[in-house]
């Protein structure tokens, strides 16, 4: 699940 | 996650692991920047503070820990490892990377999404991954026929830019609030720093012959 306004890509 | 993002992922990890297998099998870094591998392990290691505090999923963090496992074992290897250090051109790779720390740096304390020490340092390892391959490219510029290992490496860098671009495509038509303007814009200017390179590429690969740049 991608974390929202968190930087979730590598 | 998506099928571009995915795929870009394992092609930055094809990328490194193609150049960590090159180094350590034939003990050899002809050819390739220490310069630009320095500015890759400095880009991890402004990236990844949050490695220990912000948990977004184990893929990520196990690819972070790749990633700065990677960099950073090349960079030594480069620089210590007493047979391989002998094959590092030094005189060649003259590209005055300082000289791209310091504008990024300020660019991204000008240019960020949130100014605190993270968010800048993240956004500082972004404009710095923009501009790292540079003294890698410059380098196949002087050293004119590029080994295919280190062609490879630079395709696939190249690609995993290429993926990427479309996982954010991908994302902004999925996700209605994914803007990030920032990250877009800078892994354009990456992406079409290979452009060039991508031609030449092809051009020796269409036509068969070894792979060199025009001086």
């Amino acid at each position: 699940a991608d974390v929202i306004g968190e930087h979730d890509e590598l | 996650m998506n099928i571009f993002r995915l795929a870009g992922d394992m092609t930055h990890l094809a990328s490194v692991l193609v150049l960590l297998l090159k180094i350590h099998t034939i003990k050899s870094c002809a050819g390739v920047s220490l310069k630009t591998q320095e500015l890759y392990a400095l880009v991890f290691a402004c990236r990844y503070l949050d490695i220990f505090t912000n948990f977004v999923s184990l893929y990520n963090t196990v690819m972070k820990l790749i990633f700065l496992g990677s960099s950073f074992s090349i960079v030594w290897y480069m620089r210590y490892h007493k047979v391989v250090r002998r094959s590092y051109d030094k005189d060649q790779d003259t590209f005055r990377h300082y000289f791209l720390v310091l504008p990024c740096l300020v660019l991204a304390l000008l240019i960020n999404e949130k100014f605190t020490f993270k968010e800048v340092m993240w956004t500082f390892s972004l404009y710095l991954e923009a501009v790292a391959i540079l003294p890698q490219l410059v380098l196949l510029q002087r050293t004119r026929n590029i080994d295919n290992l280190t062609g490879q490496y630079v395709f696939l860098l190249g690609a995993y830019r290429g993926l990427y671009i479309l996982n954010w495509i991908y994302r902004y038509f999925t996700e209605p609030h994914f803007v990030h303007w920032i990250t877009w814009i800078s892994g354009l200017v990456q992406t079409l720093l290979y452009a060039d390179f991508f031609y030449y590429y092809y051009q020796s690969w269409k036509n068969n012959q070894k792979l060199h740049l025009p001086a």
